[in-house]
C-alpha cells in the first residue's frame, strides 16, 4: 500500500522460500519489488541452527524472462544464531532465457558455509512491467485490430469498487497505462497498454459496469500464455 | 485538443465490443 505516486507499485507479502529444515537451519522469505525502475529480491535470512553461518552467494537458474542477480548477494558480517539479517538483491532481465513451468517459476541456489540449498519461487509479473509501457494511441488500435480473437482471453475481477479513475491511477503505479476511456451505455470501457522487460506487449480493455463489482477484463497478446499471469497481477494490484 | 481521429476511433472501438 503506501501512499500514491509512482513509487507504490504493488509489492507481494514475503513468503518463506526455503525451510529451515530444508536447509540445516537457515530460512529465507522474500518477495520482489520493482523500485525506479530496477527489481529486486527483497529477502529475510534467519539462522535457526547453532553455528555461525557464513560465505553466502546466490545464483538462478535460466528462466523465462532472464532474470539474473546483477550483483553478488552483500552480507558483510557472519549470521549468528537466531539472528536474522534483511537483503536486498538487486536483478536484471540479461540472464539465459528458458521457459519454465509455471512461467513465472524460478530456480534459485543459495550457498553458506555449510551446504548448498535449492528453493523455488513464483515472482509476479508486474516486476517486469516497463516505465515506457504507454503505447501509442494510433499503434494501440492497430495492433488491436492486428491481433487474432483466438489471442483474446477474458477473465472476471470479481468483488472490486473502485471507480474507474481509481482504477487508472492504481494500475499506472504499476506501469499500467490507460491510453483511452470510453463510457458507453453506462459502462466505463478502459484501454490500456502494458510492456514487459522482453519486449513482449499486452493490450487490454477493462469493462467496469455501474453497480457491478465484477469487471471483465479481456487481454490481447501475441503471446497467449503470459495472459493468465497477467489476469492475476491486475487481481493483486486492484485488491492491494 | 488536437483531433487526429483517433477519439473516433476509439469510441467506434468501445461500441463495437458492447454491441457485437
Amino acid at each position: 500500500g503506501g501512499v500514491g505516486g509512482p513509487s507504490a507499485s504493488y509489492i507481494a507479502p514475503k513468503s518463506v522460500w526455503l525451510p529451515a529444515v530444508k536447509a540445516k537451519g537457515l530460512e529465507i522469505s522474500g518477495t520482489f519489488v520493482r523500485r525506479m525502475g530496477s527489481i529486486y529480491m527483497e529477502m529475510s535470512l534467519s539462522n535457526n541452527a547453532m553455528q555461525v553461518m557464513t560465505d553466502f552467494a546466490i545464483q538462478f537458474n535460466k528462466n523465462s524472462f532472464c532474470l539474473a542477480p546483477a550483483a553478488p548477494l552483500q552480507i558483510n558480517a557472519p549470521l549468528a544464531p537466531n539472528q536474522t539479517i534483511e537483503v536486498s538483491l538487486a536483478v536484471n532481465t540479461v540472464g539465459s532465457v528458458m521457459k519454465m513451468d509455471p512461467l513465472n517459476n524460478l530456480q534459485v541456489a543459495v550457498k553458506n558455509n555449510i551446504d548448498v540449498f535449492y528453493f523455488s519461487c513464483l515472482y509476479p509479473l508486474n516486476i517486469l512491467f516497463v516505465e515506457d509501457g504507454k503505447m501509442d494511441r494510433q499503434v494501440f488500435l492497430a495492433t488491436w485490430k492486428d491481433i487474432p480473437s483466438e489471442n483474446e482471453a477474458q477473465f472476471q475481477i470479481k468483488d472490486c469498487t473502485l471507480s474507474a479513475d481509481a482504477v487508472s491511477n492504481k494500475l499506472q503505479s504499476s506501469n499500467i497505462f490507460t491510453i483511452a476511456k470510453r463510457t458507453v451505455d453506462g459502462q466505463d470501457m478502459l484501454y490500456q497498454s502494458l510492456k514487459l522487460t522482453n519486449g513482449i506487449w499486452v493490450l487490454a480493455e477493462l469493462r467496469i459496469q455501474p453497480g457491478n463489482p465484477n469487471y471483465l477484463l479481456s487481454l490481447k497478446c501475441r503471446a497467449r500464455e503470459v495472459a493468465p499471469h497477467i489476469f492475476q497481477t491486475y487481481e493483486k494490484i486492484l485488491k492491494n | 485538443e488536437l483531433d487526429d481521429g483517433l477519439d473516433e476511433a476509439f469510441s467506434r472501438l468501445a461500441h463495437s465490443r458492447t454491441n457485437p
